[in-house]
Formats: structure tokens, sequence, C-alpha cells
């Protein structure tokens, strides 16, 4: 579930 | 908790404005080198004659490219990341739209009535094709009446952040810190409009639009799933992912 959005919030603010 | 002093809050001011200009999508400098340019009668049509599930689905795709600016956002608010990953899903799940909405003020020209969508500017007119017509109109009301506020870019970017972290969304874990955040970043908001001397009536004219921006994302989902019913197959194979996570 909402795999997308943890996905987004896992990878490093570049 | 301890009163929160001008020094945090300048702070705060600058973090949220920095990260706001980091991930605002189109810089300002950008929209004027676009020279606010409409589409032409003939590409208005093209995007009336489009089939009803095909411009769905190139909207549902912008929609999604801009929502992605406001995750990264979110995760530049200071806290945002500390808050437990249940607390920042419910967040954006609820709010990311909302924020999409009041960033459109950025990229609209009240002149004309006209977004910034697909390279050029679009009235109401070109998004016919969709059969939602009422949200549109109630979307270019929004983004008409936020543009008449002439919010700065750190006003917009409090603004934004104050949206994002309402600690009355539903399934919150940690309702108590999201408060906090939220109470912080609404100190932060009040100082900025205090130092820019903008009248004291504009604080509660955006406590006003965080209600019709409610409104408008909850008729986008009553939208979604009228379409949904009778296209459920082009949204299973042809939306964005991000975007039926978010609205599924």
């Amino acid at each position: 579930k909402h795999k997308i959005l943890h996905q987004l919030l896992q990878n490093s603010t570049s | 908790s301890p009163p929160v002093s001008m020094a945090e809050l300048d702070h705060l001011v600058q973090i949220i404005s920095k990260s706001h200009l980091e991930t605002c999508q189109y810089l300002r400098e950008e929209l004027q080198q676009m020279s606010w340019q409409s589409f032409l009668q003939d590409e208005v049509e093209s995007y009336q004659n489009k089939p009803r599930e095909a411009m769905w689905q190139l909207c549902a795709v912008k929609i999604t490219e801009a929502i992605q600016y406001v995750v990264e956002f979110a995760k530049r608010i200071d806290g945002f990341m500390d808050l437990c990953q249940n607390d920042q899903i419910v967040l954006l799940k609820a709010g990311s739209l909302e924020v999409v909405f009041v960033r459109m003020c950025r990229v609209f020209d009240s002149q004309n009535n006209a977004v910034y969508f697909d390279g050029k500017f679009a009235g109401p007119d070109v998004f016919r094709a969709l059969g939602c017509d009422d949200l549109i109109t109630s979307v270019f009301d929004f983004a008409k009446s936020l543009c008449s506020l002439h919010l700065t870019e750190d006003e917009l970017a409090l603004f934004s952040a104050f949206v994002l972290l309402s600690a009355d969304r539903s399934w919150l874990q940690e309702k108590l810190q999201v408060e906090k955040l939220q109470q912080k970043t609404q100190l932060a908001l009040q100082h900025v409009l205090q130092k820019n001397h903008r009248e004291d009536g504009v604080l509660n004219k955006l406590r006003c639009k965080v209600a019709v921006l409610r409104s408008l994302c909850s008729r986008h989902t009553e939208k979604l799933s009228a379409f949904r019913a009778v296209y459920p197959d082009i949204v299973r194979t042809h939306f964005p992912p991000l975007y039926k996570e978010l609205f599924g």
C-alpha cells in the first residue's frame, strides 16, 4: 500500500 | 511548549521559502519568458476534440507531475520527515492536491482567466472534453481569487506548508505532533504577513481558502470515481501509478 509514496519519501532530497 | 522566538520564526520562513523555490516546478523568470502565450483557437479545438478518456489521462499526468514537486517540498519542511511514516503519507494523500491548487496561482493569468497547461495558457474551455465543467469553473475561480491576494513567494510558501500540515486530517497517528508543526507554521505565516505589512485581513481570507480547497479536492475525487465507473480499464492501465495511489 502506498509503495510509490514510500519510495518518494525514502529518496534523498538531493 | 515554550513560546517560539522571532529568530526561530525568521528561520522557519527562510527554510520554507527556500524549499518552496527549490520545488516550485516553474520559476517566475521562466514564466515571464513564456510571455503568457495562450492556445490558438485550433489548438483549443484539438483539446476539445480529444476523447474524454484521453483528456482525463493527460490531466492526470500533469497533476501527478505537479504533485511530485509538492512531495519534494514536504520533505524539506522542518519536522515533516520526523513525523511517523503513516502521518507523512496521510498528510500527502490529503494535502498534495490542495497545494497544487494553491501553487496554481503562480501560473495563472487573471486577465485572460487562463492557467499554464501543457506548454501554453489554457482557458476553462480547453478542458471541456473532461466533462467536468462545473469543477473546472470552480478551480479557475479559486485561482483567480487567490491571485487577487497578490501573495509573495514566501507568503505562498508558508501558506502551502500550513495547508499541508493540517492536523485535522483523519487517520493521523501523532495528531499532537502535527498540531505543533502547524501552529508554528501559522505563526511563521503571520510573521511574514506582518513583515510584509499585509493588512491582517489576509490571514482570515487564507483560512477561508482552506475550506474551498477541501471542497475542490473532494469534488475531484467524486469526478474521478464517476469517470472510473465508465472507464475502469483506462484508469487501471493508463493513469499514473502515483495518481491511483493518492486518489484510488
